[in-house]
């Protein structure tokens, strides 16, 4: 498969914002950000998956001191989204796998899931992209959840 | 914010597969994951949102050919995950906007989700990475899309 693993990180500095029902139709999710960049929020993580009814759910992640800020914004912008509900949660935290080459993602996202279910660990949030995977855990299993990884990749990574 | 844009990609090679319903328990993603693997199916994307009902939405690609064979071996675990639904979905492509120092992607996701909502294309799905914001969307608009971005991040990929 050609990859190969470059660090795995631990982030316990954020809170993630969940949107409900965000309607799926254009302009949605450019008008959520407007807002965010507008009010100065740093918006790490977003992932967004599309309901079967029209509808969306939308989750982001900020530093935990501007997650009330973040809740606020949304709450702003809800009725125009249609968002059933606006829900902020500061108790998560990020765990990644970063590498190279990661053409195909199945082996390394196998074991990542396969070391967090070994540690009891729940996975919130998943999101992806070329060269990382990324897991929301709670934060009370943060610390779990990393060793594991590093137990994981640990030869990788030496 | 002292990122950089580096690239606007399109991929219009893969397709995707949607679980509805996935019992939101350890271990779940690694079982589904392990089935993948175990069958040589190549997954790139992967994003998953958790309900409020303990149940979990998980969505991945893989490239176009694999369809089919990513949806059955869905299927043979799809009582074990407590998915509802299986659906595999071949109309679709990714653009991806790539940059680095991206720390906050509020500007960047602002900018590139505005461009999408002007050409009046809809978002199906939003992953991220440090490095990376990845957008699903029709294939039918693969096109338009692309070019809204190409335009948009134009300056700053001369
Ligand atoms: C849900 C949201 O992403 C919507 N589809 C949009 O394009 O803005
Ligand atoms: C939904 C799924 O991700 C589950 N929470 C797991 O840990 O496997």
């Amino acid at each position: 498969e050609g990859f190969v693993i470059r660090a795995v990180e631990l982030n316990r500095s954020e809170g993630k914002i969940t949107l409900d029902g965000v309607r799926d139709t254009p302009g949605m999710v450019s008008h959520l950000f407007q807002e965010m960049a507008g009010r100065n929020i740093d918006v790490n993580l977003i992932v967004q998956n599309s309901g079967p009814a029209g509808d969306a759910h939308v989750t982001f992640t900020v530093r935990r001191e501007q997650l009330e800020a973040a809740r606020t914004a949304c709450e702003a912008v809800r009725e125009k989204l249609g968002a059933t509900a606006v829900e902020a949660d500061a108790n998560i935290a990020t765990v990644s796998v970063i590498g190279v080459g990661m053409r195909s993602h199945t082996d390394v996202a196998a074991r990542m899931f396969a070391a967090l279910a070994r540690a009891n660990v729940n996975i919130d949030l998943i999101s992806t992209s070329e060269i990382e995977i990324e897991c929301v855990v709670r934060e009370s299993e943060a610390c779990r959840a990393h060793q594991a990884l590093l137990q994981e990749f640990h030869p990788e990574l030496e």
